[in-house]
């Protein structure tokens, strides 16, 4: 039975996408089937694995608002045991249609139901802000994947998000767990860098996993979508990618300790 | 009269907030009468002035809403010429309210016609992702301020910006301009930062104004708000603080010369 993990953070440029692409890849060479869900209009996790948005006529949209089953729309792809379902420009405007209908917060949730068995992992990557496919997401997942930037606002946003997931836990999904926090775009050189670290391995040492391995800022992590490629693809030797590796092994200790 | 500039991109992280502050901060400088909206429920813009919500019991939420005036939620941020309407935590269940009520894309829009008069300009900070919120500021703006973060996503984002600017200018706000794109979190070691730079500036050579300033990667940017001042306060002699009161000039240049 597959796990749903959704990566969000309502906090924008965090490194929610490259989390979401560069963890799934990891998840995949480890053998593991993984599926990962793009909910972003923007389509960064689309755009990032290669995925053309102008050529896929079905997307996320006719799934959650037309109920067309998710398993007709994914998409191969092309590293191995690697499925991706796209998000299309219809997508920005879910939100006012969502509004509108019944089980508004659950229909990802219903969608997903069948492909659980399919996948090991379903990866579900998340727009910023806390609209209502964000919700989705949340309602739909076993855990929460939160990337954060270390950086004040960042930081400062954290209280916010642990708020919402308990908002979503008293309703829409009361056995949502927290994964874990990953620290991403690290610098060393910088003062702020290391006491949101401090900060973040701190307050959190008794209540929530904090993954030992910090993304550090590695311009090999940003050159990556512009080829369409994980970066464990396009430069398997970089620290970035390097990182990526090692927090996937990480996660899948974790999942084993279970 | 006032101008009203929204500062807008729907992708994350592009420096939308420390935008809106340190020009902001840059035109108070200059002796114009300035007033710093913020509509993101992060309330980064809020934080980064170091004024605290906690002791705010009046926000933007019940203007929007409640139709109560905007004026009585003003708060002076201690540096001349510069107020602020700040953001509340009730701020992120908006959209779901101003779905269910009469001209919710205007709201914003009338509850700034009494202030145009007061202020020179008027700058709204904008959340990620295109919602009702922000569909109000690109509604009551009189033009549209674009940080672009010198990546491959933010570059590829920016026609679904621009798209969306085409579609409020349809209906909602036919005389919506653009005031131009600011390049900003610029690093001149890496090449990926130089190309952005390169084809957005051929691309829009004729099109759209794009700012001669470019705001480079300074970490100074990144620590001001955790001392809830500008970067033009905090550490002026900063290469940040420089390049954001460059900016300031350059569009006062450029309003000058309208
Ligand atoms: N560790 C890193 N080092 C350098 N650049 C990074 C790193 N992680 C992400 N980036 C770059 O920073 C930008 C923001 O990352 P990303 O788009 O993954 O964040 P996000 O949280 O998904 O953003 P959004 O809120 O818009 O969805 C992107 O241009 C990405 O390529
Ligand atoms: N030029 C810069 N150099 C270094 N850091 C910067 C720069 N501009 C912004 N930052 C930092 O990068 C992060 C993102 O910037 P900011 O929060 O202003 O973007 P935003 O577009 O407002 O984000 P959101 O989409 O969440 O509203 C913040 O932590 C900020 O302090
Ligand atoms: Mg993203
Ligand atoms: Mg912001």
């Amino acid at each position: 039975m597959g796990k749903i993990i959704s990566v969000s953070n309502q906090k924008g440029g965090v490194g929610k996408t490259t989390t979401a692409i560069n963890l799934s890849a990891g998840l995949a060479e480890h053998g593991h089937k993984v599926l990962l869900i793009d909910t972003d209009a923007q389509g960064n996790s689309t755009s990032g694995l290669g995925i053309n948005r102008e050529n896929i006529s079905l997307g996320l949209h006719d799934a959650i608002i037309d109920e067309f089953p998710l398993i007709e729309i994914i998409i191969d792809t092309g590293y191995e045991n690697f499925h991706a379902i796209p998000s299309t420009r219809d997508l920005s405007g879910v939100d006012a249609e969502l509004f509108q209908i019944e089980r508004r917060e659950r229909r990802l949730k219903e969608g997903l139901h069948i492909l659980k068995q399919e996948y090991d992992y379903i990866i579900i990557d998340c727009p910023p802000s806390l609209t209502l496919l964000t919700v989705n997401a949340l309602t739909a997942a076993d855990s929460v994947l939160i990337p954060l930037q270390t950086e004040y606002y960042a930081l400062e946003g954290l209280g916010q998000l642990l708020g919402a997931i308990n908002l979503i836990r008293l309703g829409l999904n009361p056995d949502l767990a927290i994964e874990g926090i990953v620290l991403t775009m690290f610098d060393k050189r910088t003062r702020l860098s290391m006491q949101v670290v401090n900060e973040v391995q701190c307050f959190f040492r008794d209540r929530e996993y904090v993954f030992d391995t910090i993304i550090p800022r590695n311009v090999r992590l940003s050159e990556a979508p512009s080829y369409g490629k994980p970066a464990l693809y396009y430069d398997p030797s970089s620290i970035g990618a390097q990182a990526y590796r090692a927090l996937s092994k990480e996660f899948l200790k974790k999942q084993a300790g279970m």
